[in-house]
C-alpha cells in the first residue's frame, strides 16, 4: 500500500503511556521503538 | 485487511448472517425431530397427558432463542474475563471465539455452558497470554478436562482461523491521527476521557453483529461518534476533506465531497452511521431467559425428562 | 482429498508426511501435528504456525495450503519444498556465486518484510528454515516461534531464536523487543552464506555472548544507551569492534556495500539495526551482479 491514509508524525502525539514507556531503562535497552507501535495502531486504524 | 482471515472468512451481509444461524438451528431442529419420533415409538404406552406435555415442553429451541442464549454466555465472558483479570484483547478474541463456534454449532449440541472456558483458555494461548489448563482451570474453578473436552471443536469451527483485528489498536491509531489532524485543537485530558469511554463501548459493540458486518476502523468511527459527535465531524471534515454545506434546501446538514480522489467521505459517513445502529442494537438477556431457554434445550434433547 | 505417502521428518510436536493433493495431483508436505500428551491441550507452535500462516499469502513465506482434522489430529497441509538453505552451504560440491547469494538474500527479506509489515516477528529465522522450492524460490518457514509483535505492555520472552542466530538484546534477556531480533539473525544468515560456515557459532548461551562480541565488539552505554542495565552485562568481556579492515579480510569476497549492509543488520544496539526496508532499499541490490533469477540457483 503506497499512499497510507496517515502521516506517522511522532512530534504530535501526546500518548502519556507509550511517552512513560520510552523513558524506561529496560524498554530503552530492549530496543523498544514507539514509532513501531504507532505504525502499527495507524496501519489498524487505517487498514 | 483484505488478506485477513477475518475478512475473507468472517465478515457477512445481515441476509447472509441470518441464512447461517438458521441453517444451523434447522439441521438440529430436523435431528432432534427424528430423534423424538425414534423416542416416541420406543415410548407406546405414554399417557395423553404424557404426550401433551411433551408436545409442549419438549420443543427444539428457535434461531432468535440460540441468539439470546449465546448472547447471554458471551456477556458472561467478558465479565468473567475481567473477574480473571485477562487482558482486553484477549477477552475480545475469547467472545469472538465463542459467538463464531455458534455459527456453526448449535446450543443443541453443545451447552454454550461447556464451550465458555474452552473459549477463553484458547484466547489465552491463541494471544500469547499462556497459563496452564491446570491453573487456568483453579482459577476457574472447573476441571482440566471441561477445558480441554472441545478444543479441537472449537478450533475446527473457527475454519482454523485465530487471528483476530479488534478496533482497540484502530482506537489507539485514530487517538493519535486526531491529535495530529486537529493538532492544537483538542484538549488532551478531554482526548483521554473520550478514549476510555470508546474502548469500553467497543467491548460492547464486540457482542452485537457489527463485527460481522463492518470492519474494526468503521466501528471505531461509529463508536467515536457516538461518544462525541462534534469531535468526530471535525476530525472527518479536516481529514477527508468533508465541507459542510449549510445552504442546503432543508437546512439538513448535507456533507459535499470536494477531493473525489481521496476516501469516499459522504460514503464512509453513511457506513459509520449505519454501523452506528447495529451496534446499538444490544440484544442484552436476562438471566431467566437463558434459564428458560437452557431448561427447553433440556427438554428438546431429553424428552424422558418432561 | 489429501495422501500422505512416506515420513519424512519427526519433531517434539509434529510428524512430517510427503504426499498428494489428489484433486490438482500437486505434491505436498503434510505437517501432522502430536495432540496426545499435551496436558495442555493444542501445543503453541501449532497453533502459532496456524495463526500466522493462515494470514499470509507471499512467494517468499511458506504457503499454508489447508488444515484439517482427522482421527483427533490435526494435519497442516503445506507446500512441498525439498531443500534448505542450510543444505546449500553445507554441501561444499555446490559453487555458488556473490550473484546467488544476493538473490537468496533478497528473498529472505522481502519475506521477513511480509512478516514485519503484517506485524509478524518469525523469531527463529536460521538456514533451515529458510526452505527452497524446486523452481528456486526462497521461502520462509517454521512459524512456531513466531508471534504478533508485542502491544506496548506486554513482556515477550528472550528464550527465542537458535542461539547462534540469537540477537544480542536476547542473550541479555530482553522483553520489550522488536522485529529488530529477527533482522540480526537475517545478518548472521548473511555472513554465513559468505563464509559458508556459521559465523557466530556459541556452545551455550554464556559462550554465544563472548562469541559475538569477540567477533563484533563489545557496545557500551555510548553505542547502545541502557545496555549496561542488563544483569549480565557486567560479567562480560570487552572486546574492540573489528576495524574495516578486518572485516574486509574476513569478507574477502563483499564488496564495500555488501559489508555496509551487513553491519547495518549486525549493529548491536536494536534501535539503530536496519529494517526490512532499509535493507531492500540499500545500495547493495542496486550495484552489480544482479540477483540471479530464483530458477537458475544452484
Amino acid at each position: 500500500d503506497l499512499h497510507k491514509r496517515y502521516v506517522l508524525s511522532e512530534a504530535h502525539y501526546e500518548d502519556p503511556f507509550i511517552k512513560s514507556l520510552q523513558t524506561k531503562k529496560e524498554y530503552i535497552a530492549s530496543g523498544f521503538r514507539a514509532d513501531y507501535v504507532y505504525d502499527r495502531m495507524l496501519t489498524e486504524a487505517f487498514m | 485487511y483484505r488478506h485477513s482471515t477475518q475478512y475473507r472468512f468472517w465478515s457477512f451481509t445481515p441476509e447472509r448472517l441470518a441464512q447461517i444461524r438458521s441453517d444451523v438451528n434447522a439441521r438440529v431442529t430436523t435431528k432432534t425431530q427424528l430423534d423424538m419420533k425414534v423416542f416416541l415409538e420406543s415410548h407406546p404406552n405414554l399417557t395423553q397427558d404424557e404426550l401433551a406435555a411433551i408436545k409442549v415442553k419438549a420443543v427444539p429451541v428457535s434461531p432468535h432463542e440460540e441468539l439470546l442464549l449465546v448472547n447471554y454466555f458471551a456477556r458472561m465472558i467478558l465479565s468473567f474475563a475481567g473477574k480473571m483479570n485477562l487482558p482486553t484483547e484477549v477477552a475480545a478474541t475469547a467472545v469472538s471465539f465463542f459467538r463464531k463456534f455458534f455459527l456453526s454449532n448449535s446450543v443443541m449440541e453443545f451447552p454454550p455452558k461447556e464451550v465458555f472456558h474452552t473459549t477463553l483458555f484458547f484466547a489465552c494461548k491463541s494471544e500469547n497470554y499462556f497459563m496452564g489448563v491446570e491453573s487456568f482451570a483453579k482459577k476457574a474453578k472447573t476441571s482440566a478436562d471441561a477445558v480441554l473436552k472441545h478444543e479441537f471443536k472449537l478450533l475446527e469451527s473457527l475454519n482454523f482461523t485465530l487471528m483476530n483485528h479488534h478496533p482497540y489498536k484502530a482506537l489507539h491509531g485514530f487517538f493519535l491521527d486526531i491529535q495530529n489532524v486537529l493538532s492544537g485543537k483538542v484538549d488532551m485530558k478531554y482526548m483521554g476521557q473520550v478514549y476510555t469511554n470508546c474502548k469500553k463501548s467497543i467491548s460492547d459493540a464486540l457482542l452485537t453483529d457489527a463485527i460481522y458486518f463492518y470492519t474494526p476502523p468503521q466501528i471505531t468511527l461509529a463508536i467515536l461518534l457516538t461518544e462525541d459527535e462534534a469531535l468526530m465531524m471535525r476530525y472527518m471534515q479536516l481529514k477527508f476533506n468533508l465541507n459542510v454545506d449549510t445552504s442546503s434546501a432543508n437546512g439538513q446538514k448535507e456533507f459535499k465531497q470536494e477531493d473525489p480522489s481521496a476516501i469516499n467521505a459522504e460514503r464512509l459517513l453513511e457506513i459509520i452511521k449505519s454501523c452506528q445502529a447495529v451496534i446499538e442494537e444490544k440484544i442484552i438477556p436476562a438471566k431467566d431467559d437463558a434459564v428458560k431457554i437452557t431448561a427447553k434445550i433440556h427438554y428438546s434433547q431429553n424428552p424422558i425428562s418432561v | 482429498e489429501y495422501s500422505k505417502e512416506k515420513k519424512v521428518g519427526e519433531g517434539t510436536y509434529a510428524v512430517v508426511y510427503l504426499g498428494t493433493k489428489r484433486s490438482s495431483n500437486r505434491r505436498i508436505a503434510i505437517k501432522e501435528i502430536k495432540t496426545s500428551g499435551f496436558k495442555d491441550g493444542l501445543d503453541m507452535s501449532a497453533i502459532r504456525e496456524v495463526k500466522y500462516l493462515q494470514e499470509m499469502q507471499h512467494v517468499n513465506v511458506i504457503e499454508l495450503v489447508d488444515v484439517f482434522m482427522a482421527q483427533n489430529n490435526l494435519n497442516l497441509v503445506l507446500e512441498f519444498l525439498p531443500a534448505d538453505l542450510e543444505m546449500v552451504i553445507k554441501d561444499t560440491s555446490i559453487l555458488f556465486t556473490q550473484a546467488d547469494i544476493k538473490s537468496w538474500l533478497l528473498m529472505t527479506l522481502r519475506g521477513v518484510h511480509h512478516c514485519h509489515r503484517n506485524f509478524i516477528l518469525h523469531r527463529d529465522l536460521k538456514p533451515n528454515n529458510l526452505l527452497l522450492s524446486p523452481d528456486g524460490q526462497l521461502k520462509i518457514a517454521d512459524f512456531g516461534l513466531a508471534r504478533n509483535m508485542g502491544s506496548p505492555q506486554e513482556f515477550l520472552t528472550s528464550n527465542v531464536v537458535t542461539r547462534w542466530y540469537r540477537a544480542p538484546e536476547l542473550l541479555f534477556g530482553a522483553r520489550h523487543y522488536t522485529g529488530a531480533v529477527d533482522m540480526w539473525s537475517v545478518g548472521v544468515i548473511f555472513a554465513e552464506l559468505m563464509l559458508r560456515i556459521p559465523y557466530l557459532p556459541g556452545k551455550d548461551d554464556i559462550d554465544q555472548i563472548d562469541v559475538t562480541f569477540r567477533a563484533l565488539g563489545t557496545p557500551t552505554d555510548k553505542d547502545w544507551p541502557e545496555i549496561s542495565t542488563f544483569s549480565a552485562y557486567n560479567k562480560i568481556q570487552i572486546y574492540p569492534p573489528p576495524s574495516r579492515e578486518e572485516l574486509r579480510r574476513r569478507f574477502i569476497a563483499a564488496t564495500e556495500n555488501a559489508l555496509d549492509l551487513m553491519s547495518g543488520m549486525l549493529l548491536m544496539n536494536p534501535h539503530k539495526r536496519l529494517d526490512p526496508i532499509q535493507c531492500l532499499t540499500s545500495e547493495y541490490f542496486l550495484e552489480l551482479p544482479e540477483p540471479t533469477v530464483p530458477s537458475e540457483l544452484p
